[in-house]
């Protein structure tokens, strides 16, 4: 199973639509400070089901909406598409291409759907439950758990083992 | 649970002394609990010789050498329940062209069974991915993609990495 | 010793409303702390805001971003006390091409004054310098200096600097 | 007043001599991971009676005394030698050049020289004392810094500051 494409328009700095094809193997994200790479990584978390506001550098997830610039208003909702190859079968399900859409809009209200049909957020965990794609986002490593490991703190060290048993 | 820490802490402790080889190329590595302790409490020690050094404890190493062996564990627990794809966000700035070489090594070897999204600012990680996305901000706060597949196509190759960095 | 608290504090806040114009080129930042608490345990609220994007906590800014505006606030708070000489080591890593450009011209600036001594691993800061020493270790464990000085030979600089990295 | 020569033997990773002339203005060190950079940062600081371990990212004091490789044994002291220019009188001393030179033995014995005459570590700090050079290395801006100021941490952001007053 790998990732086939990366959509999102209203997410953090997405106030464009991004539209991001994806291979197997080694894909590169570059470009300079800012500009919005680790918030492609956000995106793809949040699609996933990503719960929790400081995974995605936020104080709450109304944050993650577009918030506007000195030129742009603020937008009203924040969307993210994110489609997987199935044809192997690994998800349980007969779809071999499956894209999960989540949506949240400023009221608080959020939509999730799978291949365009409506379902709720459980739908999609219990879809990634088996895959190691669950609630842990253990599948991306960054900068912060590279510090908080080497970390003098232990308390911080056992979390990233805890969060693996 | 204690049970099953100690079975997760002995599945990441033998995959580490074996991605710590492949980052280093050589060398060792250990991860260890005070057997007297409870292993649910036990702080946690990591313990590494870089080729030719002394055994230390890892805040005795060297920026470059802790983040690599950082990376090292943290791959050792991505192994314990691997995902189909992973996301690494700028883990590789404190390396070295050299040690930029080895990891870059370790990450195509692993590439071959999941997908790998890296997010990097260095030249030579890009230099090893098939595709490359560029993201930019022309306007301030809105990012936008300028995609740049190279795969199969390393003419391509030098020049967009230029214009993205 | 609240007293001397504030007075520091203001003087360091002042500072840092020069030092993060100074590296970004632009854009604005603040140091406050929440009137209605005691100086002495108040948290200390970093806002900033790179031009044309919006004023934000500084958690809610990219990884390089965050790394300028931290140098930029631990220059304002050596300025309280300059010492005839700063050292720096490796706080260049987050940043990109273009801001490497704008810390390496603040720097230049302030090495009229002060003595700096900068370890890094980056090519554009390299050039900055105009001497160059290089550390190498041939035997493992043993460290040995390998001088390269490049004051008014900048013939020689190029050639140098790839020899290092 | 700028420094205009570092030397060190015994101390850390030079268990060969290093004498390393500096210059006004900007000088980099530069060399591959863990060869030995942020080791220099630490002699000077060293020599400049810096007393707590954790600021040389030792355990305890004597292990910056070089403990051995593979192939070499362990020394059994470690010395530094740093020379400022004085010029401008701006020390509080007749001398136009001070070389302040600091040994540790592993009997845990300390010897500190000022132009090679035996004083006590309080010469020393009475001589720095006006210049920033006191105990706080203030003059040393590094990663961790970054990473501590930038900390949702509060207590420790504040320490930043607290150490300036
Ligand atoms: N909700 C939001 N609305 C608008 N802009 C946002 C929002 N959330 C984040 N941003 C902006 O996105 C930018 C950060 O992007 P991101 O963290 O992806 O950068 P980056 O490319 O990873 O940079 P670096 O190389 O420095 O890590 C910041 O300038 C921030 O202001
Ligand atoms: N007392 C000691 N005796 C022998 N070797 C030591 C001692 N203390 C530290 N070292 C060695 O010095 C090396 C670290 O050097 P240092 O931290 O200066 O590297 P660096 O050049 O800053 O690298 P990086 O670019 O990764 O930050 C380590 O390999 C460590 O084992
Ligand atoms: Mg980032
Ligand atoms: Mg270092």
């Amino acid at each position: 199973m790998y990732l086939t494409r990366l959509q999102a328009l209203g997410f953090k700095s997405f106030a464009q639509k991004l539209d991001m094809p994806l291979q197997k193997g080694i894909t590169c994200v570059v470009g300079p400070n800012g500009c919005g790479k680790s918030n492609v990584v956000d995106a793809l978390r949040w699609a996933l089901g990503e719960q929790r506001p400081r995974s995605l550098r936020s104080g709450s997830m109304g944050d993650v909406i577009f918030s506007g610039t000195r030129s742009r208003k603020p937008l009203g909702m924040a969307e993210v598409s994110l489609t997987l190859d199935n044809s192997q079968k690994i998800l349980p399900t007969e779809f071999s291409e499956v894209t999960i859409t989540r949506r949240l809009f400023r009221s608080g209200e959020s939509d999730y759907l799978l291949n365009k049909i409506p379902c709720r957020l459980k739908d999609i965990q219990n879809l990634l439950m088996d895959t190691g794609l669950g609630t842990q986002s253990s599948y991306v490593i960054e900068q912060g758990m590279v510090d908080e490991i080497i970390s003098d703190n232990a308390e911080e060290r056992r979390r990233c083992f805890e969060e693996a048993a | 649970a204690r049970q099953r820490f100690l079975n997760t802490f002995g599945r990441i402790r033998e995959n580490f002394q074996n991605t710590f080889q492949e980052f280093f190329e050589g060398g060792e590595a250990d991860l260890t609990m005070p057997p007297e302790e409870d292993p649910l409490e036990a702080p946690i020690i990591i313990t590494a010789r870089p080729w030719g050094k002394r055994l230390q404890s890892i805040n005795l190493l060297s920026g470059g050498e802790r983040a690599l062996t950082a990376i090292a564990l943290l791959f050792a627990i991505y192994l314990v329940k691997p995902s189909p794809f992973c996301v690494l966000d700028e883990v590789d700035a404190p390396l070295d062209d050299a040690n930029i070489a080895r990891f870059v090594k370790v990450i195509q070897k692993f590439s071959k069974q999941s997908q790998f999204i890296v997010v990097t600012h260095n030249k030579g990680t890009m230099e090893s991915g098939e595709t490359l996305h560029g993201v930019t901000m022309e306007e301030p706060g809105v990012s936008r993609l300028v995609s740049v597949k190279i795969s199969s196509d390393s003419e391509n190759q030098v020049d967009s990495v230029d214009a993205f960095t």
